[in-house]
């Protein structure tokens, strides 16, 4: 019989987290043909001294992280923000009810870091 | 609360505006998705995540920048026939209505399409060839005098779909008024012999006429980002 294994605790690490819109939930389902939604994600998390390499952190985030941690008050730790994102393309109406096809770029959040 | 229903309001319009729109379209009779668009989205909805190397502001399957594709309908009507020489078969206006190109996009293409009803049609006679003419023309449908064909193809057989490639002639500014009229005459060879209607053999069984625009928006047209 294998030991239990201790429970699952979400990293509280800077890291993308699954964010599905709908277009549906926005009223937009009337005008846009395709996708109906998608999964954009969102950045959320720590990024606490010392920033490890996989947090994407800059050289002025590591400093600042160095100084909040001399002056926590003053400086607060960086920001945890998309560093890359990637386009989605969305079929629509337009005003005049012609079909559209346009590339977004920015839509969609594929990688976090310390910023 | 109103208060909350007046931010969202503002939120929703101002989305709408980085989405390059004025307003929450409301489409009143939606058309079919052209089979075209269909293709390009679905090709890019089947790339796999992440895809670093796919540009936004290119538009691959025509090899050009742009991140706007639009269709437009053709809005004009058909012309009655003269018969200066050979044997016309058919006269129409082409009318395409493009007010809806904002202020700063940038024409990078435009590929009209002409449906016909059947497969093909081949040439009543060996040697004997239709003729496609594409005159620009005034928004009320009259040739410009002394304007010479945008477009001149001889068929020896017609099919269902022809392409022409028309960017070369929008970019040099022929789009008055941010609308495109065009005479589309399609003609027997001169000098035929045989009856109007079997030399002309269902060229003037025009289904449908599109216009395909790709166009470069203003969020493409600044300094790139990163």
């Amino acid at each position: 019989r294998s030991p239990p294994s201790p429970p699952v605790t979400p990293s509280p690490l800077c890291k993308p987290r699954r964010l599905y819109i709908s277009f549906s939930d926005v009223g937009w389902e009337n005008w846009i043909i395709a996708p109906q939604g998608y999964l954009a994600n969102y950045c959320r998390g720590d990024c606490p001294f010392p920033l490890a390499a996989e947090l994407n952190s800059t050289n002025h985030a590591v400093l600042q992280t160095m100084v909040h941690s001399l002056d926590p008050q003053g400086t607060p730790q960086p920001c945890c923000v998309p560093v890359r994102l990637s386009p989605i393309s969305i079929l629509y109406y337009d005003n005049s009810d012609n079909v559209v096809l346009r590339h977004y770029e920015d839509m969609v959040v594929d990688e976090c870091g310390c910023r | 609360s109103p208060v909350l229903a007046t931010g969202l309001s503002w939120q929703e319009s101002s989305l709408l505006k980085s989405l390059g729109l004025s307003a929450k379209p409301s489409p009143r009779s939606p058309v079919p998705v052209p089979p075209v668009l269909w293709r390009i989205f679905q090709r890019r909805k089947e790339l796999p995540r992440p895809h670093q190397e796919l540009d936004s502001c290119r538009v691959e399957e025509f090899n050009v920048p742009g991140n706007i594709v639009r269709v437009f309908a053709d809005q004009g009507r058909f012309l009655p026939e003269e018969q200066p020489q050979g044997w016309l078969c058919l006269r129409k206006l082409l009318f395409f209505n493009l007010s809806v190109l904002e202020e700063g996009e940038r024409l990078t293409m435009a590929q009209l399409e002409l449906r016909f009803q059947h497969n093909s049609y081949h040439s009543p006679r060996p040697g004997q060839v239709l003729e496609l003419r594409l005159y620009p023309a005034s928004p009320r449908g009259q040739p410009q005098p002394g304007r010479r064909p945008l477009v001149e193809r001889s068929f020896v057989q017609l099919h269902k779909s022809l392409l022409f490639k028309l960017s070369a002639a929008l970019k040099d500014g022929k789009m008055p008024g941010r609308n495109l009229t065009l005479v589309l005459e399609i003609s027997a060879s001169s000098g035929a012999s045989g009856s109007p209607r079997s030399l002309c053999a269902g060229s003037d069984a025009l289904e449908a006429a599109s216009l395909l625009v790709v166009t470069l928006g203003r969020q493409c047209r600044g300094p790139r980002r990163r």
